[in-house]
C-alpha cells in the first residue's frame, strides 16, 4: 500500500506488544 | 554516550520467542542459584528492551512475572515437571529485574533480581472461603509441628539423621484443627538410631537433601503426626580448589543451605 508520507495508512488491528500473554494465572 | 547521540535499543514484543529465550534463561539462572523456597516459573513478560552492547552482543532488560511451583529448589526435578501452585493453594508470585546478554546465540544473566509475594488473603477467600491461608514461618506453632515431624521421621529412619535445612511454606487448617507444615531436610553423618546430641551431627560432605510434608492434628490430650519425606539424590562434592587456581567468582556462590546468604532472591553480579 502506498501512501503520502503525511497521510497515515489504514491501521489494522492494535496489536499491543506488551505485556506479554499470561501463561497460567494472574495473581 | 557522546552528547546528542540516541541511545541504541529496540522493543520488541514481549511474547517475541526471543524475548521469551532470554526470560526462560534468566529463570533457569535464578531457580538454580536460589537455595531457599520452591522455584518459580515464567509467567508473564511485562517489559523488554533490547540494548546493542559493545563491541558486540545484545542486553535483554526485562521485567517478567513468575509463579511458585510446588518444586522446591533442592529438587533435582526439571522445571517442566514442575507443578503450578494454584490459587486455593495460596499462590505465590515473583517479580523480577532482569539483564540478560545474548552473545553468539547464547543468553547469560548479568543482573537478577526478585521479590515474591503471596496472593493477597481476600483473592484466596473468594475462590474459596474455608482454604488455609499461608501462615508464618517462625510462628510458635508451626515451628512445633516441625519439629514434631522431624522427630518422628528420624525416630522410623534406619540410615542418617536428619537435619532441618529450612522451613518452606505452612498453613494453619481448621477442620480438623491442625498445621501442615512442609520443610526441607538434610542427611548429616550420625545415625539416627545412635544419636544423642543432634549438635553434633554435621552435614555430609557428598550433601543428600529430602523435602518433607506433615500434618499435626491437635487433639483432646495430644497431637498426632503425620509425615512424609522425599529423599533427593546425592549432590557431588563441589570443585575443591587447587594450588594455582584463580580465586572463585564471589558473584556465583555455590549453593549451600548451611550457609544461607542474607537475601536469597539477589542473585548475580550487578552492572
Amino acid at each position: 500500500k502506498v501512501v503520502q508520507p503525511s497521510i497515515a495508512a489504514a491501521a489494522g488491528p492494535l496489536v499491543r506488544p506488551c505485556p506479554g500473554r499470561i501463561r497460567h494465572f494472574k495473581v | 554516550v557522546p552528547a546528542g547521540t540516541a541511545l541504541a535499543y529496540r522493543e520488541p514484543d514481549c511474547d517475541d520467542p526471543e524475548t521469551e529465550q532470554a526470560a526462560l534463561a534468566a529463570v533457569d539462572y535464578i531457580n538454580n542459584r536460589v537455595v531457599r523456597g520452591y522455584k518459580h516459573t515464567l509467567n508473564q513478560i511485562d517489559k523488554v528492551r533490547v540494548w546493542q552492547r559493545r563491541p558486540m552482543g545484545e542486553v535483554f532488560e526485562l521485567e517478567i512475572d513468575t509463579l511458585e511451583t510446588t518444586c522446591h529448589v533442592l529438587d533435582p526435578t526439571p522445571l517442566a515437571n514442575c507443578t503450578v501452585r494454584q490459587p486455593m493453594q495460596h499462590a505465590v508470585e515473583g517479580d523480577c529485574d532482569l539483564r540478560v546478554l545474548k552473545q553468539d546465540g547464547q543468553f547469560s544473566v548479568l543482573f537478577a533480581k526478585c521479590d515474591s509475594s503471596p496472593d493477597s488473603a481476600e483473592d484466596v477467600l473468594r475462590l474459596c472461603p474455608d482454604c488455609p491461608l499461608l501462615a508464618p514461618l517462625n510462628d510458635t506453632k508451626v515451628v512445633h509441628a516441625v519439629d514434631v515431624a522431624l522427630t518422628a521421621f528420624n525416630a522410623q529412619s534406619n540410615g542418617s539423621y536428619f537435619q532441618l535445612v529450612e522451613i518452606s511454606r505452612a498453613q494453619f487448617v481448621p477442620l480438623p484443627q491442625s498445621t501442615y507444615v512442609e520443610f526441607a531436610v538434610a542427611a548429616t553423618d550420625c545415625a539416627a538410631k545412635d544419636v544423642m546430641d543432634p549438635a553434633k551431627c554435621n552435614l555430609l560432605a557428598e550433601k543428600q537433601y529430602g523435602f518433607c510434608k506433615a500434618t499435626l492434628t491437635e487433639k483432646v490430650g495430644g497431637e498426632d503426626v503425620a509425615v512424609t519425606c522425599t529423599m533427593f539424590q546425592t549432590q557431588p562434592l563441589p570443585p575443591q580448589p587447587q594450588p594455582g587456581d584463580a580465586v572463585a567468582d564471589p558473584a556465583v556462590p555455590a549453593p549451600s543451605p548451611a550457609n544461607l546468604p542474607a537475601d536469597p532472591l539477589l542473585v548475580g553480579p550487578v552492572v
